[in-house]
């Protein structure tokens, strides 16, 4: 009861800009995976690099980030992830 | 202790656009119907937006790291570990269980047979007028028939003269007469293929959405800080003729406007008739005694983008494409048991139904995931919730990746 409920979810990609098979890649072309933390307060999503040889996640190789307060950005349409005064909460992320 | 029947109702790319998660729109009195009467939850989230990693993952409890399954190409038994199923661990609890429509994704992904005889006591039924989904029987404005992401029909023109989801419903209300007469606990397991593309159902339903009442997505524009790595280019749209008719830029469009009421109204429309086929299983649950013993779960693999983010279809991370409803209905727990002469899910007939009439149910705001399906519904029949599963968990085959979330129903 006094863990902050979160949902985790996971998006693969085959390249960090879409291209016809980025929607659904094979395995074997999965080079990106995007983890996202949902929280009832926000949403933080960070784009690692993918071996799908060995199914791990290199959280050292971040290609992009995002991160959306949902109390005011409902829709999620305003990424702050790239906002300075949001670095030390994304570190704690990390 | 009496064994609790299960009715675990999964629908098809379903986003949360219903009545009872405060759509203004959407026409769903069945649904909104069971969701009066269940423990509903608002923030319910899937594991991975696209069919076979999300079903695979809610239906063995572990996540996607965990089945090795990002893609359709792989079966979890051979390719990660031979865990245990929630289905499995009913039958190896007694139950008859039993799959009607889309539950596994089929395919490799659950080894060409819905993962039986592990899973299910007889084989799964897959409705025989599923071959026609993706032929060309929409009527397009040329007067011929077209492969359409668009898709409303006559269904005594279509071939066989019905559709893949009423002959499930049909399959399942036979299964639960059969059940009953049998007597013996079910799991009964009725996967429905709507609203998932294309968008075809019958036209009948268009009329719940005159198209001056449909407005686009609140912020259809791809937003500036976006990163490129996030944005889904929703391939499988583009592939319907009517999209691909359109010459659409690739990666990012957009659909023209008044396109993108077209799938909006149809997307409505599908989730209606969805509404129709939960409310008739329902309705004969009901009819037939078994309401009062028998659990019902009611979620999706995953949401659906409706031109938010100037995107469409699964494929990412938004809550558009994750976010799934989920409401448990729990005999005598979540609602009482109906008074003598009156009933717990009589059929509404959406095109008669006045919307604002049910009131909500248990609502909880609480954020849950839908690897909390296995050990919830588990405890709500009165089994063993299986054990949590270690940091590593290939070598296991029965625990879990989530948690049982019954506890929070009082919070509702």
């Amino acid at each position: 009861s006094d863990v902050e409920a979160i949902a985790y979810s996971q998006y693969p990609r085959p390249a960090d800009h879409p291209q016809w098979n980025s929607d659904l890649p094979h395995l074997r072309d999965i080079r990106i995976m995007g983890y996202s933390i949902r929280s009832c307060d926000y949403r933080y999503t960070v784009w690692v690099e993918f071996n799908p040889l060995n199914y791990t996640a290199n959280f050292l190789n971040v290609y992009a980030g995002e991160l959306y307060l949902l109390e005011t950005d409902p829709n999620q349409d305003n990424n702050l992830y790239n906002h300075t005064e949001f670095v030390n909460l994304i570190k704690e992320f990390l | 202790k009496e064994k609790k029947n299960v009715l675990f109702i999964v629908a098809d790319d379903l986003r949360t656009s219903l009545h009872c998660y405060g759509d203004q729109i959407v026409k769903s009195p069945n649904i909104d119907q069971l969701a009066s009467k269940s423990a509903v939850f608002q923030n319910a989230f899937a594991q991975q937006a696209v069919c076979a990693p999300s079903r695979t993952s809610f239906l063995t409890s572990r996540r996607p790291d965990t089945t090795k399954l990002y893609d359709f190409g792989s079966y979890w038994r051979v390719h990660a570990g031979n865990y245990s199923t929630l289905p499995q661990y009913f039958k190896e609890n007694g139950y008859i269980t039993m799959s009607v429509g889309k539950v596994f994704h089929p395919g490799i992904s659950s080894n060409h047979t819905d993962d039986y005889p592990y899973s299910w006591s007889i084989p799964p039924y897959h409705p025989s007028a599923e071959k026609y989904e993706n032929a060309k029987t929409c009527r397009g404005s040329d007067g011929k028939l077209h492969a359409n992401l668009v898709c409303p029909v006559a269904v005594s023109q279509v071939p066989e003269g019905t559709l893949p989801d009423i002959q499930s419903t049909e399959e399942a209300i036979w299964l639960l007469k059969a059940a009953k007469e049998k007597g013996s606990p079910f799991f009964l397991a009725v996967g429905y293929h709507k609203p998932h593309i294309p968008l075809r159902y019958p036209q009948e339903f268009l009329k719940l959405y005159p198209l001056e009442e449909v407005t686009l997505a609140p912020d259809p524009e791809i937003p500036e800080g976006l990163p490129a790595v996030a944005y889904n280019p929703w391939t499988d749209i583009r592939k319907r003729e009517d999209v691909k008719a359109l010459n659409i830029s690739f990666p990012y469009g957009p659909i023209p406007k008044d396109f993108q009421l077209l799938i909006r109204q149809s997307y409505f429309a599908a989730v209606s008739y969805l509404d129709s086929q939960v409310g008739q299983l329902l309705d004969n649950l009901d009819k037939l005694g078994l309401a009062k013993n028998t659990v019902v779960v009611f979620t999706s693999d995953h949401g659906w983008s409706l031109g938010e983010h100037g995107e469409w279809a699964k494929y990412s991370n938004f809550d558009v494409a994750t976010g799934v409803p989920l409401m448990f209905y729990v005999p005598n727990i979540t609602a009482p048991f109906p008074q003598p002469g009156k009933r717990t899910f009589p059929f509404i007939d959406p095109f008669d139904h006045v919307p604002g009439k049910i009131p909500p149910g248990l609502v909880s705001s609480i954020v849950v995931e839908l690897v909390d399906l296995f050990p919830t519904i588990a405890e709500l029949a009165g089994l063993n919730v299986p054990p949590p599963c270690p940091k590593t968990s290939f070598d296991i085959q029965l625990c879990t990746e989530g948690i049982s979330i019954v506890d929070l129903f009082n919070a509702s």
